[in-house]
Order: C-alpha cells, then sequence, then structure tokens
C-alpha cells in the first residue's frame, strides 16, 4: 500500500539505503483507516506535517500537508488534498532528503508505447516539502504541488483525480488567471483559510510557446546529455508576491524531445549530466513528439 | 544534502497491490 511505500521511503529505507530521515508521528485508530502522519525536518522554523491514505471508500490515495495535527482524524492549517488511483502493477520512484520528497506514479506501459498513446501513461508527479526561499523568511516554506488537487480535508474532498500529468499540469506555469490551487499552507500575512491562491510555475525558457518550438531539439538522451548546458531551477509564486525556489526540480537546455528516435517516450528515462544524474518527465503541454520537455527531477548528487 | 533515490524495480522495495 501507499503507506508501505511512504515508510520504506521516508522512515525505514531498503535494498541497503537509509530513509530520508522523516519521523511517523502517528497512525489512524479508526477501524479501516490506514491514514498515516508523517513530518520532514524543515530547514525553516516549522516543520511540515504530511498526511497519507488510501481510501477504501474511494479506491484512491490521498496526500495533503498541514500546520499541526492533533490527531490524524483532526489537523490544522491544511493545504488543498492531492488524490489519485494508482492500479495495481503501477510502479513508483522517490527521490529526496530530510526536507522534501518528489514521487513519482507512473504505468510501467509507459516506457514502451508510442508517442500517440504517452497522454494516457503520463505519470503522477507530486512535490512534498521544502522550498528554498531568498529575501523573506517564511517559517512554513514548504508546499505540495501534484496535477490536480481538490479543497477540504480528507474528510470533505471526495471529488478525486483521474488524470495523470506533472504537477505543472494545475500549478499555472504561464497566466494565472483564477485562484484553484491552495499548494501551501500558510500564505504570509494572511488569515489561514481553505481558499485557493493564484500559483504560478516557472522556469527560463519554459513557456508552452518556447518549448514547442521545434527549434534546437534532440530526440536522443545520449546526444542531450552531450549539447546540455543550461540547468534553469524553478520557482513557484504564491499570489504574484512570494516567490520559492523548488529543490531538485530544473529545466535543462537545449531541449529533449517528448519522444525518443523510436517515437518510444524519453519520460522518466535516466540521465547523466555534468557527473549529475536526473530523470525527466514533461510539462502538461500538447501532446506532440516534437514537444520539448523541461522537468528534470535530480536523482543524484546534493539538493 | 545529498538525495537518495528509491525505485520500485529495487530489490526489497514494496509494491502497489
Amino acid at each position: 500500500t501507499i503507506i508501505d511505500i511512504m515508510d520504506a521511503v521516508l522512515i525505514n529505507g531498503f535494498n541497503g539505503k537509509p530513509g530520508f530521515g522523516w519521523t511517523k508521528e502517528m497512525s489512524s485508530s479508526v477501524t479501516n483507516s490506514d491514514r498515516t502522519v508523517y513530518k520532514n525536518k524543515s530547514a525553516h522554523a516549522n516543520d511540515m506535517y504530511l498526511l497519507v491514505e488510501s481510501s477504501l471508500q474511494y479506491s484512491e490515495i490521498r496526500f495533503q500537508i498541514a500546520d499541526t495535527v492533533t490527531t490524524p482524524e483532526s489537523y490544522q492549517g491544511y493545504s488543498h488534498v492531492a488524490s489519485l488511483f494508482p492500479s495495481s502493477g503501477y510502479k513508483w520512484k522517490a527521490m529526496g532528503d530530510e526536507r522534501t520528497l518528489i514521487f513519482f506514479i507512473y504505468n510501467a506501459y509507459l516506457l514502451q508505447t508510442n508517442y500517440s498513446n504517452f497522454e494516457r501513461y503520463n505519470p503522477y508527479v507530486i512535490y512534498i516539502g521544502d522550498f528554498e526561499q531568498f529575501n523573506s523568511a517564511n517559517s512554513k516554506c514548504w508546499g505540495l504541488l501534484a496535477s490536480r488537487m481538490i479543497p477540504g480535508t480528507f474528510e470533505t474532498a471526495t471529488n478525486a483525480q483521474t488524470r495523470s500529468h506533472a504537477f505543472t499540469h494545475q500549478i499555472l506555469y504561464n497566466k494565472p488567471s483564477e485562484k484553484i490551487i491552495r499548494p501551501i499552507t500558510q500564505v504570509p500575512e494572511e488569515e489561514w483559510s481553505e481558499e485557493a491562491c493564484y500559483a504560478q510555475l516557472d522556469s527560463l525558457f519554459s513557456t508552452t510557446e518556447e518549448t514547442n518550438t521545434p527549434y534546437n531539439y534532440t530526440s536522443s538522451v545520449s546526444e542531450f546529455e552531450q549539447r546540455a548546458h543550461l540547468k534553469a531551477p524553478w520557482f513557484v509564486m504564491i499570489n504574484m508576491r512570494h516567490v520559492y525556489q523548488l529543490r531538485g526540480v530544473f529545466n535543462i537546455l537545449p531541449w529533449l524531445n517528448h519522444a525518443d528516435e523510436d517515437n518510444k517516450a524519453n519520460m522518466l528515462k535516466p540521465l547523466t549530466i555534468d557527473g549529475i544524474s536526473y530523470i525527466a518527465t514533461k510539462q502538461y503541454t500538447e501532446d506532440s513528439k516534437y514537444t520539448g520537455m523541461s522537468l528534470y527531477i535530480q536523482t543524484s548528487g546534493d539538493w | 544534502m545529498a538525495v537518495t533515490y528509491f525505485d520500485s524495480d529495487e530489490t526489497g522495495a514494496p509494491q502497489f497491490t
């Protein structure tokens, strides 16, 4: 279950590697509930609580972050809920440290299918934990970024995720025109509420126009490794004024094609650039074989 | 901080069942 996976990744480790160094705070005592509360070791003043459960009622798994947790059923200062439906046989990847977790869930078919079917098998990507901050001192500078999130608590949020994309799908990376998501718990200087925020994700040359321009692309991972020369970080901007950098997430240029020479996915293939390993995924853009990818998650070295 | 990478294909990895 997702709890076994989170226990292994965040706490216990396996295959000779220790867990990330988070703590397991409590588990639900409610019958048929596996809801579990974890806590990271934030570099900011406050640590972040993460609630995870597999819901029998809705056949989904759900993630939510909170400022404080009294019991697994009672928590205060929370983000929107991320939920999804992984079938049995789905695979996963996790990378991170004591501050931040990036978690992939994907159908193994993704790596074999032709590009015209990628959209059906896009990996689900979730970012949970610390951001870096610059000229500010937000004591709760962390967040939950997922491809679709819904307001409320685990008790009240019942409209689950059916699509799978990188977390940029709903964290609008170009022009947010409405408040649709609450990826953080506390907006600095505001009263906490369940209400959504304006949330925008951005990186150098990351716009749809740029990444859809079939210029200077390569389809070959090995050629991309040789040509890549610019690693640009990703930022999340909240309500047009609070800007934080995502840890371990980059846009690497010139672009790598969404599809390789055989029209198979380049997503999730391991890459090595200047001795550092990455895996790539793509934003929510048109499903064209000419779509450049702009999300690379660092899987070795220091974040 | 050094990043740790886990994969469901590794020995001992829990799976979605």
